[in-house]
């Protein structure tokens, strides 16, 4: 039981500080066990170091590099349990136009061993798609679907 | 496995029988605040057995059937169908297209079936569990659940972590 | 004490009721007391509907239309009691283009008579600014601050 | 009343001397991720008088002074200031500008100036009361500030309403 949480927990650990890496362009990032004698009760921090800045507080981070920070930590729980497939609702909201980059290019590469549903109202986000829905309310109240766009991948 | 299509019928802004296919890959949902876009996500959820009406943003299960607008009355039955290209054998069913179907009327009761022959919840939630597609996996990420992360405590977090592992 | 209260919750009643439909180009809201008969203690319901829609929980609504609900009953407070400046720190993440566009032009309406500073990441509601400046890490770890940009009002 | 500057110096980020200046209308402030905005609307709850760190994103009152980066040592003391044309005399003072200034050492000591006169925090407090420029006023609003409206159960918005009315 404490083996097996000890496992996951090491394996989690290096998904999450390679994905911060790759999505912050650097820096590093960690869970740590707030008590390491106690396996089965401990509570998990997180200890971030955004590229050239000090090590912070989650809290003194910035809205769009904490936002960043946990989907580095959920997608580090999604390699370790992966599911077919994923739906994701505006997780890009709070990151800027270098950031939203960044994050589709991760995953379009995650999207080769799984399949993406994104709801999102970023450009950069919409431009990784390989197939885009609108959904709109001509009616008001009621949803609509419009004409299916087949993305464009330039290359 | 691969999700083809997820088809909502009386499913909160979903007055219409609607029809969304899916490829492999990335699909893009688009479209104006109120739309209907996380009522998508809030149907994949329900059709994969979420119990927890509040991880739907309702007060009670009947939360989710259409209630009506300017010009249109309620409904008195909600409809949410997943339809999987089984061919690789994930889900451990002798077919190679899979749909499951979630319903739900207003008195409250539910029927669920798997490729139209009714069973249980827990039928669809066992058969879900094979393939990794449970409720409490990563299978539906909102902004949401990344603030909640935020924001948990230590001890909270571990519960995320015992969860999502 | 609970005169007061009556007089300042039916005026700022009537701006959110005003502000709402102005935001959301129709449609109508008020705020409820939860128990008319307990004036000193009892709670405040937001009661919501969408143009077009039924009247709504809070909860069902969308991302968006719950963010814009919000900055029409925060804006309602402030006409009650004005502020000389606001700071608005990216209130308009949740927003679409539309929303956007009706957010700023009901910004630059407020603004002849409220000075505003408005961390944005959007478009449109840099388009509304009379000027604009831009924070910059050149320098990891430490804040630059660069040009001022004068904005060209169309008009 | 209008602002007319704020300078900043050793306030979170701001590792050097900062001034930005503003106009009647809406001043944008823009960049990417984690340049220092947001840090920008704390330096002004804080020189407002904001007491609770928690508001400031911090744990103790020290979490304001900039403490360092890659290349650079922490600082000591961390100052803000707000210049205002009180040409219309909504503040009560002789003076057609008005410049009110904070400062904290790390030792968690404080000084307060008003026109570079020392004074006690007390003392900022009582002069933007007059101007409605308290803390407790929608002086600043932040995405959290919506959250926590939408969020709160009807007992809770009713402290809001007191608050802000
Ligand atoms: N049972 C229901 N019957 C009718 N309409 C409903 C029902 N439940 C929710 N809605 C409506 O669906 C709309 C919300 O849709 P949804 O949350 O999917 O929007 P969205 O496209 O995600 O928008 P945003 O971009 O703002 O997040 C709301 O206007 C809400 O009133
Ligand atoms: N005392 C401090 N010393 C040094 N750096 C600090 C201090 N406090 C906060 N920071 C840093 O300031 C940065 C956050 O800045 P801020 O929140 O202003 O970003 P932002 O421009 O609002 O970004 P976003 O667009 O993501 O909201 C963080 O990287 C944080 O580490
Ligand atoms: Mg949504
Ligand atoms: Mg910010």
């Amino acid at each position: 039981m404490a083996k097996q949480f000890k496992a996951a927990f090491a394996q989690i650990n290096d998904h999450f500080g390679e994905l911060f890496v790759r999505l912050f362009g650097g820096g590093r990032a960690q869970l740590i066990l707030a008590d390491p004698n106690d396996i089965l009760g401990t509570g998990i921090e997180i200890i971030v170091q955004p590229p050239g800045k000090k090590q912070q507080n989650l809290a003194l981070l910035s809205g769009g590099e904490r936002a960043l920070t946990v989907i580095a930590l959920l997608f580090a729980f999604l390699s370790f349990r992966p599911t077919p497939f994923c739906v994701l609702d505006e997780i890009d909201a709070a990151l800027d136009e270098a950031n939203v980059q960044r994050f589709s290019e991760f995953l379009q590469d995650y999207a080769r061993s799984t399949q993406f549903i994104v709801v999102t109202h970023r450009k950069g986000t919409m431009e990784a798609a390989d197939v885009m829905h609108g959904v709109t309310m001509e009616e008001s109240g009621v949803s609509k679907l419009i004409s299916v766009k087949f993305m464009d991948k330039a290359g | 496995l691969l999700l083809r299509k997820l088809e909502a019928y009386g499913f909160k802004s979903f007055a219409e029988k609607t029809e969304m296919e899916f490829k492999s890959g990335i699909t893009a949902i688009v479209g104006p605040n109120g739309s209907g876009k996380s009522n998508i996500s809030d149907a994949v959820r329900w059709v994969l057995g979420e119990q927890n009406i509040r991880n739907l943003r309702g007060n009670k299960m009947e939360d989710v059937i259409f209630s009506g607008s300017a010009k249109r009355r309620p409904l008195g039955v909600a409809e949410v169908s997943l339809v999987f290209d089984n061919t690789d054998g994930l889900l451990p069913l002798e077919f190679s297209e899979v749909t499951i179907t979630r319903r739900v009327f207003r008195s409250g009761d539910g029927e669920y079936y798997i490729n139209k022959a009714p069973c249980r919840l827990k039928d669809i939630h066992d058969l879900l569990l094979e393939a990794g597609l449970s409720r409490e996996s990563m299978t539906v990420i909102s902004q949401n659940k990344i603030d909640e992360v935020l924001n948990s405590k230590p001890e909270e977090r571990r519960l995320l972590f015992e969860e999502a592992a």
